[in-house]
């Protein structure tokens, strides 16, 4: 079989697929010190997975406000800025008018996971960190 | 009631693989 570390080359969704490929990935960005780019990432993922229905309506609000402000209000930010102003101004009039879909931050991860697979993961194939795994 | 930096932290958890 073909052992998981040469699977994570394959793409980058084989890579966000294995939990020590995301643990070595986690600890590359760390380096470069981006690893908000991936916790963004699952957030949105894990998001999505959130049913709207009564009983999680506050903790699907409360969970949106909680990723726009920590990843989307602060432009500064690494994941801020790698997302297009009309993505950022969408996801703001979302939450502030409450409407909060499930499928709110799939263009701003799609966004990020373009950037990822453009350049943060081909810079960690190539990385002393993956070199010395493998 | 959870804080904001749990309530992340438990969607990004969530959306996580589970060790095979």
């Amino acid at each position: 079989p073909t052992p998981p570390y040469l699977r994570w080359a394959e793409s980058l969704h084989s890579l966000l697929d294995d939990q020590d490929g995301i643990n070595l990935f986690r600890t590359f960005l760390k380096q470069e010190d981006c690893s908000d780019l991936l916790d963004f990432w699952f957030a949105c993922s894990g998001f999505r997975k959130l049913e709207p229905n009564d009983s999680n309506e506050e903790k699907r609000l409360k969970l949106a406000k909680a990723i726009f402000k920590k990843y989307i209000l602060d432009s500064n930010g690494i994941v801020s800025r790698q997302i297009k102003p009309a993505t950022k101004t969408f996801i703001r009039d979302s939450v502030m008018r409450q409407q909060i879909d499930p499928a709110m931050f799939d263009q701003a991860q799609m966004e990020i996971q373009s950037m990822m697979e453009e350049n943060t993961y081909p810079v960690f194939l190539k990385s002393d960190i993956y070199l010395e795994y493998t | 009631i959870d804080s904001e930096d749990d309530l992340l932290q438990e969607c990004i958890s969530s959306a996580m693989p589970k060790k095979k």
